[in-house]
Parts: structure tokens; sequence; C-alpha cells
């Protein structure tokens, strides 16, 4: 579950 | 010898990437790699230590990390791999080479290092999606013009396995 969150949480640099 | 109890990654880092090393000091680099190795959590806390000594504004102390980082590439594993390959950590590179953010006060030199090796494991490490993601958008961005030329001796290609002795 934590690293599922953790997934959600990644997210690229807005540019 | 460097004396190895009581090193810890962050000692080991500091001292691979001091500025006032006269060249690349190998003792402490593969010091280094071998404390993310023994350490549960290795990899993920010595990303976000190489993450702060590549935005170094200390152009020495930047390159220096930059070979730290590609030496745990070729020496630390899967885990190490799989820090790298989220954008956590790759956001943090990305800002180096950005002029939205450190882009403009970065030396040339570091940002082709960054470049050079974003590039290179888009190449070696084709599992690892979001790499590749982060390089596209780059180039997307105008950032990365073109793919740069990397040296054979440089590329990420894991040891081979060792040879049987007189099989």
């Amino acid at each position: 579950l934590g690293e599922e969150s953790e997934e959600r949480d990644d997210h690229l640099l807005p540019m | 010898m460097a004396e190895a109890e009581g090193e810890s990654l962050e000692s080991w880092l500091n001292k691979a990437t001091n500025p006032s090393n006269r060249q690349e000091d190998w003792e402490y680099i593969i010091g280094f790699c071998d404390q993310i190795n023994k350490e549960l959590e290795g990899p993920q806390i010595a990303v976000r230590l190489l993450a702060h000594k590549i935005q170094s504004p200390q152009e020495w102390e930047a390159v220096q990390a930059l070979t730290v980082l590609e030496a745990c590439m070729k020496n630390c594993g899967r885990r190490f791999h799989n820090e790298v390959g989220k954008f956590r950590f790759l956001n943090e590179l990305i800002k180096v080479v950005s002029p939205k953010y450190l882009g403009d006060r970065v030396s040339e030199k570091v940002k082709a290092k960054v470049i050079e090796l974003l590039y290179s494991w888009t190449v070696a490490l084709p599992e690892e999606s979001k790499i590749k993601d982060a390089y596209y958008m780059l180039k997307r961005q105008g950032i990365v013009m073109c793919d740069p030329i990397i040296p054979v001796d440089r590329t990420l290609i894991p040891s081979p396995p060792p040879r049987p002795k007189n099989p």
C-alpha cells in the first residue's frame, strides 16, 4: 500500500 | 587507508566530493558505494544526499558528485537503480539543467554530464521508464538538442559474471 501511494505521489517536475 | 568503522553515508560522500580534493578520490567513492550496499535504506538516503551535492554552486563538488552517482549506478545494483528511476530524484537532475530552475547558474560542464548520464541510463536501463520520460521531456523542451555521444568506457554495462577457472 505504501509503495502504491508513493507511486501516485511521484510526478515529473512541471515545466 | 580510510578508517571504515563508524563512517556514515554522509561522511563518505563529504569526503568523496570535497572541493579540496585534487582529483577524484576512488577510495571514498567506493567507500560510499559499499556503505549503500550495507544499509537497509542506503539507496534512498544516498540519492537524497547526492541530489544536494549535484546542485552545489561549486562546479568541482558537483562534478565529483556526478562521478559518485555514476559509480553507484555501476556498483549498487537494482535497489539503487530503482531510486534513481523515480521522478523524486530525476526532478533534482532536471532542475540542474533547466533554465526555469537552476540551469542558468550551473556550469555547462555539469549540465553536459547530467544529460550524458540521463541518456546513458535510457539506453542501459530501458525498464526504468521514468528515466526515459524525464529525458524525452528535456528533449521536447529543447533543453537537450541531440543525444550525447557516450564513450564506450562510460556506458553503464554491468560487470560480466566471473568466468569459471579451467572448466
